[in-house]
């Protein structure tokens, strides 16, 4: 299977740092994954495309993580989100324009799956640039908003957040991904709605290992103990990958190949 | 003594929150500081003027705090510092109009002795908006660039961060706040060389107190520990504190109201 991430966000959130973690902890032999290449969107955003072969359940998938720098890192950040909307669209176009020919290069659809809107942890509520961007990208592409740098507020301010965030989410219409809850399984309807109410997730993460219990842990280290990236009670960083690439990858795909290829075969259609 | 502080920088990075953990650090009984008055500067920006009197070495001194809400909060923050730069302008206006006249009205007095500026802990360098704020207020104003949230980075990077904060200074001749190092007292001098090398401060703040060692003290309770504010292993709060209200007040009000104002003056003189 092809599934593509995008990671999306103004600088130094940790959406590089995140994008090695997800590798870090999901390739057990770790080796730096092929950086397939780096476009300029415009003179504002630039595209870095990083993939690796994962193995998961048994099954081989090619996942391709796309992070943009630059996005938002502007005095003046009006239409900045252009650019990436840009992107999404013509990722639909050439599969559409390959769609009709018999042969097609799979390695080239990049056609997002899922775009994770990183947030900047500060305690109030979503920011305007925030608001606008996830209001444009929600109706296009499976819509995940994570608060960054989690490990930066404390276990009470992050449930006002948490609150504050998904208020400001509804108040302003954002379509964001909600995963199917209801399951034949109840166990999976549980779990589906622990998900939901955790949601948005926070994330934390690091590029080192650091010694927890005689153990060693992807964490980060404070004068004053370790911050670990996969301790479901510090962040809900497992929640989010499980989600990603264990419960919900088939959702995903199936949601953005189906669902938002269709609304944009329909707009190019009547247009 | 009257003494007035500045806080600037965009939302979410602990400006209100740094202002109270001063105020309650300073004053053994605190209750909260008179609110002054608060004003609209532009519809952008308003300025939150808060007053208490504190007593420091048996002198009573004024301390002014006048925090910026709104600042650099929008999607297009071009121009931004406007406002700021007028209102800063203006107390010097305010001060060269009355006196002229016989009677001044001390209270209102509100020259700004030092601006703190916010910078947020993103671990990479100044955001374009930082550099050009601090460009137009460093030959205004006593400029200190602050770290926030300084308990967001790991103490390697903390490092690294200050130090590429530095650079960027430099390459933009921003004009920092260089408190006076050489000193008749050799102890001073040395002090004043350890401030100089923890420049630009980083700051942790918290309206809370926690438990350490059986003692009450001021911090941010995580799950895996405590960052205390007053710690100065885990930040400079306490040398920034140190600084603004013990060692060199003196130096910030005399270059305020001796070089600034007398820039200004001369500004208005030959224009
Ligand atoms: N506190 C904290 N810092 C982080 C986290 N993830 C990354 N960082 C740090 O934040 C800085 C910027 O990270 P980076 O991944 O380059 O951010 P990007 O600009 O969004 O790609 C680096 O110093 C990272 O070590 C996190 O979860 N919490
Ligand atoms: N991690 C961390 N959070 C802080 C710190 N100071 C304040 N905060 C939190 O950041 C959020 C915003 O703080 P606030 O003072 O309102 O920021 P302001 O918008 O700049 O005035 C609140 O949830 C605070 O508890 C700090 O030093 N470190």
């Amino acid at each position: 299977a092809n599934f593509t991430i995008m990671v999306l966000g103004e600088s130094g959130l940790g959406k590089t740092t995140f994008v090695n973690t997800l590798f870090t902890t999901l390739l057990r032999d770790y080796k730096r994954p092929e950086h397939r290449f780096q476009k300029q969107l415009e003179r504002t955003v630039q595209i870095d495309v990083v993939r690796a072969e994962i193995e998961e359940k048994g099954f081989n998938v090619r996942l391709t993580v796309i992070d943009t720098p630059g996005f938002g890192d502007y005095v003046n950040n009006q239409d900045c989100w252009v650019p990436v909307v840009e992107f999404l669209d013509e990722q639909h176009q050439n599969y559409m324009a390959h769609e009709q020919r018999a042969q097609r290069q799979e390695k080239d659809d990049l056609r997002v799956h899922v775009c994770l809107y990183f947030i900047q942890p500060t305690g109030h509520t979503l920011k305007p640039l925030d608001i606008e961007v996830m209001k444009q990208l929600g109706s296009r592409v499976n819509l995940i908003p994570i608060i960054a740098k989690a490990d930066t507020i404390t276990p009470g301010d992050l449930a006002i957040f948490k609150d504050r965030v998904r208020d400001c989410i509804s108040t302003h219409n954002i379509a964001v991904y909600s995963p199917p809850v209801q399951s034949d399984d109840e166990e999976n309807t549980r779990r589906n709605q622990s998900i939901l109410s955790a949601m948005p997730f926070s994330v934390i993460s690091s590029e080192n290992d650091v010694v927890v219990n005689g153990e060693k842990v992807r964490g980060r280290q404070y004068l004053w103990g370790i911050a670990e990236v996969e301790n479901e009670a510090h962040c809900d960083f497992k929640k989010l990958r499980n989600l990603l690439i264990r419960t919900h990858m088939h959702d995903l795909i199936v949601s953005t190949e189906e669902a938002h290829y269709e609304n944009f075969r329909m707009e190019k259609m009547s247009a």
